[in-house]
Parts: C-alpha cells; sequence; structure tokens
C-alpha cells in the first residue's frame, strides 16, 4: 500500500469534513 | 489580570458587535472580575489566555521549522537547536509567563502526548498511537470494552481506529505496526481475522489505495 498516497487522501477527507462542519455551523 | 486581558481581547476580536445577550463586553467583565476562581468559568479563561500566550512563544520565541502543539495545558514542541538554547527559550518563556508552571518532560523515552505515543530515533522524530498499558489488563477489560465501544458496530470501531492510525503514525512501519496492534485487539474481542481483512481492504479502497 502506498502509505504517502494513503495518508494524503486521508489528510483531504479531514479538511472537506471540517469545511462542512464550520458550513453548517454558520447556517445554523 | 492577565487572564482578564486576554478574555477582553477575545471577546472584542471575535464579538462583532460587542455585546452578549445585550450585555457589554465592560458588564461581562465587571461580572467575571474577581469571581473566576474555581468557576466553572476557569477553564474556558485559561485556554484563551494561552490561546494568546501559544502565539508569542510560536512567533516569538520557536523557530518556524520546529512544531509546537497544545493541548489543553500540555504543551509538545521540537527543538533542533542546542541544549543551552533550549535552556535559554524555558527561561525566556517562564520569565514571560511567571504565572504557569512549567513541568518539563524530555523524549528521551517515548512519552504520550494525550493519546499520541511520540519518541525520537537517533533524533527523528516518530509519532504512533499511544494505548493505554491498562487495556492490555484482563481484568480490567470487560469494563473498557464497554467504555470504549459504547453501542458500535465492529465496522465503525474498525474505520475509526484505521483513521486514527493513518492521522497519527508518521511513517508506513508504525502504520503496519498499529493496524498489528488492531487485528490483535479484534482477536481478543473474539472476532475473525476475516472482519479485520475485509474492513482493511475497505478503507484501502475507499481512500483511493
Amino acid at each position: 500500500v502506498n502509505y504517502e498516497k494513503l495518508r494524503k487522501h486521508v489528510s483531504i477527507y479531514d479538511k472537506n469534513r471540517a469545511a462542512a462542519k464550520k458550513e453548517r455551523s454558520e447556517n445554523s | 489580570g492577565e487572564a482578564i486581558n486576554a478574555l477582553e481581547n477575545f471577546l472584542n476580536t471575535y464579538i462583532p458587535d460587542h455585546l452578549i445577550l445585550g450585555m457589554t463586553i465592560d458588564t461581562i467583565l465587571q461580572l467575571i472580575r474577581g469571581s473566576a476562581s474555581g468557576s466553572p468559568l476557569t477553564i474556558p479563561l485559561v485556554y484563551i489566555y494561552f490561546f494568546y500566550t501559544d502565539q508569542i512563544i510560536m512567533n516569538d520565541l520557536i523557530d518556524k521549522n520546529e512544531l509546537f502543539v497544545r493541548y489543553r495545558d500540555e504543551a509538545f514542541i521540537t527543538w533542533n537547536h542546542s541544549e543551552q538554547q533550549l535552556s535559554s527559550l524555558f527561561s525566556i518563556a517562564k520569565s514571560r509567563f511567571p504565572e504557569v508552571k512549567w513541568h518539563i518532560s524530555s523524549i528521551d523515552y517515548p512519552i504520550h502526548f494525550v493519546d499520541i505515543k511520540v519518541g525520537h530515533n537517533t533524533g527523528h522524530l516518530f509519532t504512533g498511537v499511544y494505548h493505554q498499558e491498562m487495556f492490555y489488563n484482563d481484568f480490567l477489560s470487560s469494563e473498557l470494552n464497554q467504555l470504549q465501544n459504547p453501542n458500535e458496530n465492529i465496522w465503525n470501531w474498525l474505520r475509526k481506529a484505521l483513521l486514527k492510525a493513518v492521522r497519527y503514525c508518521c511513517d508506513s512501519v508504525m502504520f503496519h505496526s498499529e493496524t498489528g496492534e488492531i487485528q490483535r485487539e479484534l482477536l481478543r474481542r473474539g472476532h475473525s481475522e476475516h472482519i479485520f481483512d475485509e474492513a482493511l481492504d475497505e478503507f484501502y479502497e475507499d481512500f483511493g489505495v
């Protein structure tokens, strides 16, 4: 398994989740 | 006094109209002053104070190439200069923030920072997932399993454990060691190896590797 690629994709996933959470809290 | 100043800065920065429930910031500070000790406000007040001291420490005292992390009242820094320079750094920090009590630990042996294992191999920092020893104590395991795994299915538990492994481990060697820990933990809970293999494949597939 390409660990660096896995880390990069998890990092993108975390950033997207944080952005979605921020957007939800701003809308509420 | 320093904490109140920090709170005032914080409120002025983050409350655009300078009002909370119709109260001005001056009123809020008057209500808090002299009564914060031991109240539920104490801890948030301390964190707001640290929020500003962190910025001073990061901007003025610690090199941009170093790592500075704080969680609650614990902080972790890396240092690539001499021990003498490090001791000067602590002297400056202590004189600038005399009200903070400092307890300093080095990572000559691996330590844990919250649930992250931190250590070094001949000066190269490594990180991984910290497992509390008591989790392996069979005497406590049934209670701890309930605490660690409340109303969750095993697939969720595995996904969370694998995500944590990727986030915490510094390289593929640590990551593979952590997947081994997860697998052993799963077997210890009476699940089959097949579940682990399937969850791992699914996890890799989800993240495109």
